[in-house]
């Protein structure tokens, strides 16, 4: 789905 | 994952690293700002709530943790153990009180948040650290502007630290151009760049001073 805007990153 | 953003996240290990090497070697917490500390510490915390709430992955949990502990060891480590504890010059730390910092960033989060109609508080948090991260060093960068002549380790500390948010803009740059179902979210990419901005002067004095020999030394 779509990555969740730098949600993903640290 | 990418490169740039695997090589920003290790640029930013290394330097909770050196940091720690620099405390231990010299013995003391001279020319290091705790406000700094203190401040990416509330980053961490307020940015990863969503340990609880969303697994990405193991290196992801692992990270957040680790960024967490290491940063509330050395925040103990300079306010409670000795020597650093008295050796600490709280006066020379004193720009930026972190209210200063903390009120304003939360106040545009909240609005951020509520022109987005993203309102749930892990969000709102979330979107607060981004901004609040983008000043995090800058105390630190007045303890060395105080102290003029730039320790070794502590260069490489903040150049590294410097370093990784300067990665994480080209790992947005890959993903915007390589993921498909990437969704932008352009306060994350000005924050960034005002964060990578407040060290350019130092990213300049500090490859001057590696290129050509000599004491890193910032002018006032």
């Amino acid at each position: 789905g779509a990555a969740a805007a730098a949600k993903d990153e640290l | 994952m990418n490169i740039f953003r695997f090589a920003g996240d290790m640029s930013h290990v290394v330097s909770i690293l050196v940091l720690l090497l620099r405390l231990r070697s010299s013995k003391s917490a001279v020319g290091i700002s705790l406000k700094t500390q203190e401040l990416f510490l509330i980053v961490f915390v307020t940015r990863y709530l969503d340990l609880f709430t969303t697994f990405y992955s193991l290196y992801n949990s692992f990270m957040k943790v680790a960024y967490i502990a290491s940063t509330t060891y050395i925040i103990w480590m300079i306010r409670f153990q000795e020597p650093y504890k008295s050796k600490y010059d709280a006066s020379q730390d004193s720009f930026l009180h972190i209210k200063f910092a903390v009120a304003p960033c939360a106040g545009l989060a909240l609005f951020a948040c509520l022109v987005k109609g993203e309102l749930s508080p892990i969000d709102i948090l979330w979107t607060f650290s981004i901004f609040l991260e983008a000043l995090a060093i800058v105390p630190q960068l007045f303890v060395l502007q105080r102290y003029r002549e730039v320790e070794n380790l502590t260069g490489h500390y903040v150049f590294f630290l410097g370093a990784y948010r300067g990665l994480y803009i080209l790992n947005w740059v890959y993903r915007s151009y390589y993921e498909q179902f990437y969704r932008h979210n352009w306060l994350v990419y000005v924050s960034g760049a005002v964060q990578t901005a407040l060290y350019v002067d130092f990213f300049y004095y500090y490859v001057v001073s590696k290129y050509y020999g000599g004491k890193l030394t910032l002018p006032t």
